[in-house]
């Protein structure tokens, strides 16, 4: 799964996400990645990209709690709020990560595996790519 | 306490068991030149005063095209040995969406679902159908073979010879990994 959350010079946020799903996969099983709110969301204040095992993350609808947790309480952060998503998901057994871009031009990338390919781009034109766990 | 820079892009590439241990520099150094160059796209719209939805599906069109991302042209196999594709975007401006799922012939899936968002009046497509909307707004269509790569094509032939009822993730031991371990009994 790839994704990318962005602001843009109008205060503007968006998100997507893509993939390809889960090898060998039945059925016609569909992941989170194309269903609004489970791994994708964007509104005024965040976006969210969500990667990992889809099941768990349509079952928390990960990507709008964070959001949610956003506008119904001022006084946590966006990583505080990414990082609880994450630990949730760990708790019921999932695992995987996700992007999180506030209008302000905060990052969160928080995940519980191994690694997540991972990269930020600042206002001026600085580049930061990471694969494995700090 | 420092202030954190200002960010105006960020993106992933997928999450698993992806480790130091199991990655050749060559493949580590091709995996951060594709993740550069989706940064760099991206980051090119909102500088020319693009919008944000614009540069996400520009970064997220390199990483597509790109044969080491489970996504577009690195996709992986189903039970069938086919793939089959999902993408999703939002405007957080409009609250707008767009997405499809189980597209086979789109070279694109994010562009496919932003012009789910931008020219219709529904938010997700899936199938057959979505493909016939995507080809009437100009959205590329490729044959299914586009997709097919070797290594994922050796990770399904791994698992149908283990456990032909067993699904993964996308980087669960894949081409991430150098060699086969020897012995795969694990527990």
């Amino acid at each position: 799964t790839v994704g990318c959350v962005a602001l843009d010079s109008y205060g503007n946020l968006a998100a997507g996400t893509s993939t390809g799903g889960m090898t060998n996969k039945k059925y016609g099983r569909v992941g989170d990645s194309p269903i609004i709110g489970a791994g994708n969301y964007a509104n005024k204040q965040v976006a969210v990209s969500c990667t990992g095992w889809g099941e768990f993350y349509i079952r928390t609808v990960a990507a709008y709690d964070v959001a949610a947790q956003l506008s119904y309480s001022s006084a946590i952060s966006t990583e505080a709020a990414a990082k609880a998503v994450i630990e949730k998901i760990g708790a019921l057994g999932g695992d995987g990560g996700m992007i999180v871009l506030d209008h302000n031009g905060q990052v969160a990338m928080p995940f519980n595996t191994e690694g997540m390919y991972r990269g930020t781009i600042t206002k001026e034109g600085k580049i930061d790519v990471r694969i494995y766990k700090d | 306490q420092m202030k954190q820079p200002t960010y105006v892009l960020a993106i992933h590439g997928g999450a698993g068991t992806i480790l130091k241990k199991n990655m050749s520099d060559a493949l580590e150094q091709a995996y951060r030149v594709v993740l550069e160059q989706s940064l760099h796209e991206g980051y090119q719209v909102l500088k020319g005063g693009g919008t944000s939805v614009d540069a996400v599906a520009a970064a997220i069109r390199v990483m597509e095209d790109s044969p080491l991302f489970n996504a577009g042209k690195g996709a992986v196999f189903n039970h069938k040995g086919e793939n089959e594709l999902d993408a999703s975007i939002m405007d957080g401006k409009t609250l707008l969406a767009g997405a499809v799922a189980g597209v086979q012939t789109i070279r694109n899936p994010i562009m496919a679902a932003k012009a789910v968002m931008e020219q219709s009046e529904h938010v997700m497509m899936v199938g057959r159908g979505a493909e016939e909307f995507a080809a009437t707004k100009g959205v590329e269509i490729v044959d299914p073979s586009y997709f097919w790569t070797q290594p994922r094509w050796d990770a399904l032939q791994r698992i149908l010879k283990r456990d032909a009822e067993k699904t993964e993730l996308d980087h669960g031991a894949p081409q991430t990994q150098l060699a086969k371990p020897n012995d795969e009994k694990f527990g």
